[in-house]
């Protein structure tokens, strides 16, 4: 594993903490959209369906079982949690985010590199997880006050997909035979959507202002 | 494998 790889996914492991601190400690999760992190959670469920038929190393099992955990136990908290649940900005938080499921299980079927359940399932989380922000960037577009740790959850969650094409440049570099289209192109699209919002995160920071994002 | 590669990452 190399540097990029190791610091991306603890950058997205700090992003779920963050998250997690947020909704657990202070039993708000106000900012968060609850459609991005359902889409999360069926992006990890569809992809992870090897986690018990092949072992890669302990230190993959675990992340695996971290980020399924995690994932599910945030849409627990926004739907059930009674504190929690009032935190929930439901008015603001109406992206269709159901009908970015049959597009991607359409291009699924479609675009992968092997035609087999597993694989079809791994590439449908790819082309979901590419497009799971979206709601919660247009939640935030409408929130007039982002509080710190809701923009630095977002701002973790972009960090970490920029540092996995740091690994895929490297890997390419260093590895025989690492060609791998659908993941790059899923994930840089993904990349590119956090442009604007690393924008203005980096414009508040710079200016000392709260962060806000133009409507 | 070129298979083994890519299922490693999360």
């Amino acid at each position: 594993m190399n540097i990029f790889r190791l610091a991306g996914d603890m950058t997205h492991l700090a992003s779920v903490l963050v998250l997690l601190l947020k909704i657990h400690t202070i039993k708000s999760c106000a900012g968060i959209s609850l459609k991005t992190q359902e889409l999360f959670a069926i992006v990890f469920a569809s992809r992870y369906l090897d986690i018990f038929t092949d072992f890669i190393s302990l230190y993959n099992t675990l992340m695996k079982l971290i980020f399924l955990g995690s994932s599910f136990s945030i849409v627990w908290y926004i739907r059930r949690h009674k504190l929690v649940r009032r935190s929930y900005d439901k008015d603001q938080d109406t992206f269709r985010h159901y009908f970015l499921l049959l597009p991607c299980f359409i291009l699924a079927l479609l675009i992968n590199e092997k035609f087999t359940f597993k694989e079809v399932m791994w590439t449908f989380s790819l082309y979901l997880e590419a497009v799971a922000i979206l709601p919660q960037l247009v939640l935030l577009q409408r929130t007039k006050n982002i509080d710190n740790l809701t923009g630095q959850y977002v701002f973790l969650l972009g960090a970490y997909r920029g540092l996995y094409i740091l690994n895929w440049i490297y890997r390419y570099f260093t590895e025989p035979h690492y060609v791998h289209w659908i993941p790059w192109i899923s994930g840089l699209v993904q990349t590119l959507l956090y442009a604007d919002f690393f924008y203005y995160y980096f414009e508040s920071w710079k200016n000392n202002k709260k962060l806000q994002l133009p409507a | 494998s070129n298979d083994m590669n890519l299922k490693d990452e999360l």
